[in-house]
């Protein structure tokens, strides 16, 4: 399943 | 990188800046909790630990570095601060810590999208970033004497999520990957937390008169 996107932030 | 989520790192940032400025400035802190500090400080920790192991960019690195050592250096100030902690309200900043920890840490065993040390950490730490400001407010709600900079700090840090809750409307509009429902879940309760403290900040704005918060 895709990435949640949220991993790029702080 | 969209213009909420910059704006909402700005507003961060400038809302733990304020702070330790305040504190570094004045030498005191009256009016602000440590006991929120501390669980900024535990936030940062938990939401961190890939600072080391997964390099997204310089901006994330710098930014989590000065969130770690900001948040790190208000605790130290009015812990061990020879002249901060004099004014350090003790006995009114006395809300519980496991009365929040432990609950966010049971909810994040429970719901996570991983089960995984660092996934917990992170969801536990989305948690404990939601209800972290509990004890500023009740503190605020006790001592009612609201200084201009807490006042401001606390809105600046209510402006921050809510800026972020538009960055993941923005993103689930535009990017092919998802915000997942624990992230807004969290992200919403966090900034309803802070509707009655805006509203009562906005009257004060607006009448222009001291900000009392009702006892």
């Amino acid at each position: 399943d895709e990435q949640p996107v949220t991993k790029d932030e702080l | 990188m969209n213009i909420f989520r910059l704006a909402g790192d700005m507003t961060h940032l400038v809302s733990v800046l304020v702070l330790l400025l305040k504190i570094h400035t004045i030498k005191s802190c009256a009016g602000i909790s440590l006991k929120t500090q501390e669980l900024y400080a535990l936030v940062f920790t938990t939401r961190y630990l890939d600072l080391f192991t997964d390099y997204i960019s310089l901006y994330n690195t710098v930014m989590k570095l000065i969130f770690l050592g900001s948040s790190f250096s208000i605790v130290w100030y009015i812990r061990r601060h020879k002249i901060v902690r004099r004014s350090y309200d003790k006995d009114q900043d006395t809300f519980r810590h496991y009365f929040i920890v432990l609950p966010c840490l049971v909810l994040a065993l429970l719901i996570h999208h991983k089960f995984t040390f660092k996934e917990v950490m992170w969801t536990f730490s989305l948690y404990l970033e939601a209800v972290a400001i509990l004890p500023q407010l009740v503190l605020l709600q006790r001592t009612r004497n609201i200084d201009n900079l807490t006042g401001q700090y606390v809105f600046l840090l209510g402006a921050y999520r809510a800026l972020y809750i538009l960055n993941w409307i923005y993103r689930h509009y535009t990017e092919p990957h998802y915000v997942h429902w624990i992230t807004w879940i969290a992200g919403i309760v966090q900034t309803l937390l802070y509707a009655d403290f805006f509203y009562y900040y906005f009257q004060s704005w607006k009448n222009n008169v001291k900000l009392q918060l009702p006892a």
